[in-house]
């Protein structure tokens, strides 16, 4: 089973047309291996990008580089995976 | 094991083996009103059932539902079942819903993508596509939300089989596609199509493809208005709606865009809660409240559907 331990998921807030050519950018870049829960649409809507924990410091950089705020989502995705399927189990029992 | 639909947890999410046994149950409990039928099977060979409401007539005017075309969004499929009881127990006892049946059929597909379903539980639960193989490359899957053939293969779609948003080899590649395509088409008496996704409080309607408006675009709009009034009065959750190209991005080759230039002119896609605290991991404690609220612009829907036939 694929392990999510330290991946996170960032909220960006764009705030232009151009931040989000950046951001759409992102996808591009395969090494990275982001995955875009929401994608760029535009500057009034979020963007909810979920990293790796190996690409976590590169993608941060790239945000804070180009001046593009984001807050974390979720902390570590892995916790609330194991929170669902213990809840699973437990109304199985 | 579920006994019966009553013992089943609707607050909680279900693996496939579940949710098929489920089925059964409702089915078994609801004879005369409730029926399986399987449209076709995946590329995996799993069995894709739809559940067809009817109190019966002969190919009635019909209302299709699919919920988990993308199969990591989890409260879909769980709104699917919830919804799907709901159906089942209030006909007979809740005026509004036993006048819709009386008139019109209702198709609910819950699994609209087995295999990828199955995947999420056994081995990535942040799998979308198909599992379909991709020739010449090494990753797997196609987004079957831009496998059909409307605007099949423009820009708002990916050529590369490694995105999560690649549209495939050719419209309707996807078998998971190509089942709904042929019940559609063979139907030919089905007024309204309701795709349901998550997450992000939306309820879009055609086109994706274009940003030309639809014909239809004023009834479409209207009815989006109404229909998100009465979800929003349950809890207050707040939606937006519009055109998929105008409310997010071009989208290619969408459910929706396919449905409507076939002629279902009440073609929407839900994009079920949240804004953003939890994404595809909705906790389980929410899958009741959304489901409740869904039914409500569900209801809005149906009945105008029925009201006014075309």
């Amino acid at each position: 089973q694929k392990l999510f331990v330290g991946d996170q998921v960032l909220r960006v807030t764009a705030k232009n047309e151009e931040q989000l050519t950046l951001l759409r950018g992102l996808e591009g870049m395969e090494h990275l291996q982001v995955d875009l829960w929401r994608s760029p649409a535009k500057a009034s809507l979020p963007v909810d990008i979920h990293v790796p924990f190996h690409s976590l410091q590169s993608v941060k950089a790239f945000l804070e580089y180009n001046d593009i705020p984001y807050s974390i989502m979720l902390e570590d995705l892995q916790l609330l995976l194991d929170q669902e399927q213990e809840e699973m189990k437990r109304s199985r029992m | 094991l579920v006994r019966n639909t009553n013992s089943f947890s609707y607050s909680t999410y279900h693996t496939l083996d579940e949710i098929y046994n489920w089925i059964d149950s409702l089915v078994a409990e609801h004879p005369d009103l409730v029926s399986k039928i399987q449209i076709g099977h995946t590329y995996e060979n799993r069995p894709i059932y739809v559940l067809k409401f009817s109190t019966g007539g002969s190919n009635r005017p019909a209302i299709w539902i699919d919920t988990g075309i993308h199969s990591r969004e989890w409260i879909t499929q769980a709104t699917g079942i919830w919804t799907a009881k709901k159906i089942a127990s209030d006909y007979g006892k809740e005026s509004t819903l036993t006048s819709i049946l009386n008139n019109l059929d209702i198709f609910l597909l819950i699994v609209t993508n087995p295999d990828g379903f199955a995947y999420t539980h056994s081995t990535n639960r942040m799998w979308r596509k198909t599992r379909s193989i991709n020739a010449g490359s090494a990753c797997v899957g196609v987004d079957p939300n831009r496998n059909w053939d409307a605007g099949f293969g423009g820009p708002g779609a990916s050529k590369n089989p490694c995105s999560e948003t690649y549209h495939g080899a050719y419209p309707h590649s996807e078998s998971e596609v190509k089942a709904i395509v042929d019940f559609l088409l063979s139907h030919g008496n089905v007024k309204s199509l309701l795709s349901i996704h998550s997450y992000s409080q939306m309820l879009l309607f055609p086109y994706g493809y274009t940003n030309n408006l639809a014909p239809d675009h004023e009834a479409l709009n209207n009815l989006a208005r109404e229909a998100l009034s009465a979800l929003t009065s349950l809890h207050g959750t707040k939606y937006t709606y519009g055109t998929t190209f105008a409310t997010i991005y071009q989208a290619d080759g969408t459910t929706i865009d396919w449905a409507y230039n076939n002629g279902i002119k009440y073609s929407y896609t839900f994009e079920l809660r949240d804004t953003g605290r939890y994404g595809f991991i909705l906790p389980a404690n929410q899958i009741i409240p959304t489901a409740e609220e869904t039914w409500l612009a569900l209801v809005k829907i149906f009945e105008h559907v029925r009201d006014n036939p075309y």
